[in-house]
């Protein structure tokens, strides 16, 4: 398989603030492709602990809609996923 | 090694190479061995470093369970670096060498490092195929025979938390339990390196009852924690897997807990999620020299508490 490239893929932080908004991260876990940064699965997710997730460049759109639906509040960690891979190596005596 | 440098992030022919220099270049404190073979064939290369001579309580470290973690082999070379270059200067360094020796497993998921550096950076478990799927590989911090996929695990092969087949499925985590076990008179703690999150856990993470050590561990996990802080302010959560971040059973952690080691220990590097799995070459150095000092420290309490 080719090498998989980040263009375009974004790390989002959310923070669901009770069991309701736990159970719609889950759901969209399961419609969508999502990458768990922290915790390392869906299964941990709960209520006040943070949620660090990866989302591959053609479901960015639908999972930042589906949160705007919602009303969840999020941050964008990592907006450019490839970008930030690149400046790390960020050491110039390679 | 050529091309090997400590503050930027090594390929695995890189880190292999330098495994070999370092001990040809330290006859009397580092020794390499291997201790087993990965599921693609890459052997598992085993640095010891103590002062050579008679035998001694022992440490043991491992880094880069999770393939995407970076961070975490880089400290394990730094680390022994460290321990090389300040033996014989430095009080406190010369007196742990001389009364301890440190087994280092530079690299414990190799086949996923190396997947990492080719074909997916952001790959996490190892490469094993699994029967009667098309998904590849089990997460090692899940195999392991401590509440063995219950909580906080998968059984299924597609998932990145996936326990495996059975505990020990993988030939990383069986070389590496294999030979825990062979010295367990001997390693009175056993650390794990991670990333990211920035913590300091002990067991369990399987279960939300405390161990019977948990005072002491707190207690010690608090003062690498403060220790760690006192170069570059950087603030670590600590506690008890289960009760800081999540339940989670199959953790190298708690099998070496349960096996009789009491200092188990998991670190979670750099940082709290502005880089995640991507923190730059830049911070390399500054990280490892704070988790020197919070294991140096552990590392000392083991040498006073025998």
């Amino acid at each position: 398989a080719e090498p998989h490239t980040f263009h375009g893929e974004k790390v989002f932080r959310v923070i669901p603030k009770n069991e309701e908004e736990v159970e719609f991260i889950k759901s969209l876990a399961s419609n969508t492709e999502i990458d768990f940064w922290f915790p390392d699965s869906v299964t941990q997710i709960r209520p006040s602990l943070h949620v660090d997730f990866r989302v591959e460049f053609h479901q960015v759109l639908d999972v930042q809609s589906l949160l705007a639906q919602k009303g969840m509040k999020y941050e964008v960690l990592i907006n450019n996923l490839e970008l930030a891979l690149e400046k790390e190596f960020d050491n110039n005596a390679r | 090694a050529i091309g090997h440098n400590y503050e930027k992030y090594n390929n695995w022919d890189t880190i292999a190479a330098w495994t070999a220099s370092i001990a040809a270049e330290n006859p009397d404190l580092v020794s390499r061995s291997q201790i087993g073979t990965t599921y693609e064939g890459r052997p598992m290369y085993l640095l010891k470093v103590g002062k050579s001579g008679s035998s001694k309580n022992a440490v043991f470290m491992d880094c880069g369970f999770h393939a995407r973690e970076w961070i975490s082999p880089a400290f394990c070379q730094w680390f022994v670096k460290e321990a090389v270059n300040k033996y014989g200067t430095d009080n406190e360094i010369t007196s742990l060498l001389n009364n301890l020796d440190f087994y280092i497993l530079p690299v414990v998921n190799i086949d996923g490092y190396v997947y990492t550096w080719t074909n997916n950076r952001m790959w996490r478990k190892t490469r094993s195929k699994n029967a009667n799927s098309n998904c590849i590989g089990t997460d090692p911090n899940r195999n392991f025979d401590a509440g063995w996929c219950t909580v906080g695990a998968s059984n299924n092969p597609c998932s990145d938390t996936y326990c495996g087949s059975v505990p020990e499925s993988e030939k990383e985590t069986k070389a590496l339990a294999d030979f825990i076990r062979s010295k367990k008179s001997t390693i009175k703690a056993y650390l794990t390196i991670h990333s990211y999150s920035q913590m300091l856990l002990f067991p369990y993470s399987y279960k939300s009852s405390l161990t019977k050590d948990h005072a002491e561990l707190n207690s010690i996990s608090k003062a690498a924690v403060n220790q760690l802080a006192s170069l570059y302010n950087t603030k670590y959560t600590y506690g008890s897997g289960a009760a800081t971040i999540y339940l989670a059973a199959g953790g190298s952690d708690d099998w070496a807990y349960d096996l009789g080691v009491k200092y188990s220990f998991t670190f979670e590097l750099r940082d709290t999620g502005r880089y995640g799995f991507a923190l730059p070459e830049s911070q390399i150095k500054a990280t490892c020299e704070e988790t020197f000092l919070a294991v140096k420290y552990i590392a000392n309490h083991v040498l006073n508490n025998p």
